[in-house]
């Protein structure tokens, strides 16, 4: 494993982190997309399904669990939590999930790299990974206020896109025949998604200003 | 080549 590799999972488990320390300790989820979420457990879901049967490594195991458990809990706390439940944007997080998941199954079952049950949903979940941000997108933009850790939040999920790039590229180079056409294009899209982001970001961090997405 | 499709990403 390189160090992009590490370090974008390392960023990937902080954006988690961050997010789960948020809800837990302030008992509150304004501007978390529920929807983003309730995509992201189902990412998991489908990407991990070789979890028992295919056996990596002790660090992928645990990472798989800790990825798989947190989004669940994620998406239990902004349901069931009796407080923080309250402080969910219902108004404003109003993106379909079925627009995403539909057309990324779809394409799953088009462009795959073999069409085995477990293949078809591990590029379904890469597809829905891409794309998973997008109604937390929506809700950044559309909320007025941006609170720090819900910025910190994107912020370590695009670094942890970034680093995966700086990743790919390294093993390209390092490791024969590491060719991921599928994984990488769709990798590729999802860190643009955060360009936008990422210019506003740091433009309030350079400014010292509260970040605010424009209409 | 069954090895390119081992995911050992995460």
């Amino acid at each position: 494993m390189n160090i992009f590799r590490f370090s974008g999972d390392m960023t990937h488990l902080m954006s988690v982190l961050v997010l789960l320390l948020k809800i837990h300790t302030i008992k509150s989820c304004a501007g978390i997309s529920l929807k983003t979420q309730e995509l992201y457990a189902l990412v998991f879901l489908a990407r991990y399904l070789d979890i028992v049967t295919n056996f990596i490594s002790l660090y992928n195991t645990i990472m798989k669990l800790i990825f798989l458990g947190s989004s669940f809990m994620i998406v239990w706390y902004i349901r069931r939590h009796r407080i923080v439940r309250r402080s969910y944007d219902k108004e404003h997080d109003t993106f379909r999930h079925l627009f995403l998941v539909l057309p990324c199954f779809i394409l799953a079952l088009l462009i795959n790299e073999r069409s085995a049950f477990k293949e078809i949903m591990w590029t379904f979940s890469l597809y829905l990974e891409a794309v998973a941000i997008l109604p937390q997108l929506v809700l950044l933009q559309r909320t007025k206020n941006i609170d720090n850790l819900t910025g910190q939040y994107v912020f370590f999920l695009g670094a942890y896109r970034a680093l995966y790039i700086c990743n790919w590229i390294y093993r390209y180079f390092t490791e024969p025949h590491y060719v991921h056409w599928i994984t990488w294009i769709s990798g590729l899209v999802q860190t643009l998604l955060y360009a936008d982001f990422f210019y506003y970001y740091f433009n309030s961090w350079k400014n010292n200003v509260k970040l605010q997405l424009p209409a | 080549d069954e090895g390119k499709l081992d995911h050992d990403e995460l």
